[in-house]
């Protein structure tokens, strides 16, 4: 595995986005690593609908079926997979715009721009996160958010993280030495695309520090699932 | 009590001769007011307003506790620094599952991905 890694730097990460007030992170973190896997087997970078997932989407948890994907009220990524396994994929931004509301279902089939062929779970076990996100492309992840609400920059790193997952976001990289001033040593990290616009964190992302001795912090490692796609377009 | 010049929080708080700007009402205005400018935040009245600076004078102290846990990051005012945590978590996180039942959804399902190698 190379010692950095950094799927921005490949043209697999499309623009940061803002859920605005709506709990739908599930679906932009799932539309980030179909656009990632759509790039990968299309060479072309589609920015795909959230708003799609948003409104047409309600597939529910098979170990928990009172808990289905909804909306602004929230949702998961391996049941947002299921979905677009369905129903055949999603449309573009462009044609299935994002309003940050719940609303009714709109999605046109004809308009697909990229499909779903098989998603998988990667193990908790940061080599093969590594590795799968190289080979795959972005990784649709869960995270503790607890300390995102007052983050601005840096790798974060905290002493005490709770491992319930609440949020839904895109690992698109890892780098080996983030400067970590306080501890005086260079700390490997991963990169982390958020759905809170360009005006929080670095530039939209977070880092979080990886490596053994912090293994799975905020349980960035607990629920890591990659999504290959195959072309649907017309075009 | 030193503190460097950089923008880590000091490991030791200043005590005397400089009053922690959080017990100081003007310091919090206008800490509250560059907030408000520069997120373009709009309150309803003057009780919303009064309510909201209270949540941001508690999130400043949070960010301080954060800052001393989480010291290779940097924290301080976001968007999101007049929301309660509970009106954070309502308003901007969704993910609808613990791990457990991720882990019991996924394990020995068809979707477990398969082992890569990651030497060489």
């Amino acid at each position: 595995l190379p010692e950095d890694f950094d799927w921005r730097d490949h043209g697999a990460v499309g623009p940061v986005k803002n859920q605005g007030s709506c709990g739908s992170c599930w679906s932009f973190s799932a539309s980030g690593a179909l656009e990632g896997a759509n790039y990968l087997a299309t060479g072309k970078m589609e920015v795909l609908s959230e708003q799609q997932l948003v409104d047409c989407d309600h597939e529910c948890d098979p170990a928990e079926p009172d808990s289905c994907d909804a909306g602004c009220n929230g949702g998961l990524m391996t049941s947002a997979f299921s979905y677009l396994l369905k129903s055949g994929g999603l449309e573009r931004e462009k044609d299935y715009p994002y309003t940050g509301k719940d609303g009714t279902c709109k999605f046109e089939k004809s308009k697909i721009a990229a499909s779903v062929q098989n998603f998988s779970v990667v193990a908790v076990d940061e080599e093969q996160i590594a590795a799968n996100l190289v080979k795959y492309g972005p990784l649709a992840i869960g995270i503790n958010a607890a300390y995102m609400q007052t983050y601005i920059g840096g790798v974060s790193c905290p002493y005490i993280c709770g491992r319930h997952l609440d949020h839904g976001v895109l690992l698109v990289g890892y780098g080996a030495s983030g400067f970590a001033p306080s501890r005086f040593k260079e700390k490997p990290y991963w990169i982390i695309k958020n759905s809170w616009g360009e005006n929080w964190g670095d530039k939209g992302y977070y880092k979080i520090c990886r490596g053994s001795n912090v293994r799975n912090k905020c349980g960035v490692d607990s629920m890591v699932s990659t999504v290959s796609a195959t072309h649907a377009s017309k075009e | 009590a030193a503190a460097a010049a950089g923008d880590e929080e000091p490991l030791i708080r200043q005590v005397v001769g400089g009053p922690d700007p959080l017990d100081n009402d003007l310091e919090l205005d206008s800490q509250f007011l560059g907030f408000v400018q520069r997120f373009g935040k709009t309150y309803r009245d003057a009780e919303e307003h009064a309510h909201r600076l209270s949540v941001f004078k508690a999130n400043l102290r949070r960010a301080r506790r954060h800052q001393m846990l989480d010291p290779s990051a940097e924290h301080g005012v976001t968007k999101f620094s007049d929301l309660t945590p509970a009106e954070f978590r309502r308003t901007f996180l969704g993910l609808k599952t613990t791990r457990r039942s991720f882990l019991r959804e996924m394990a020995g399902s068809a979707h477990d991905a398969p082992v890569l190698p990651t030497d060489g």
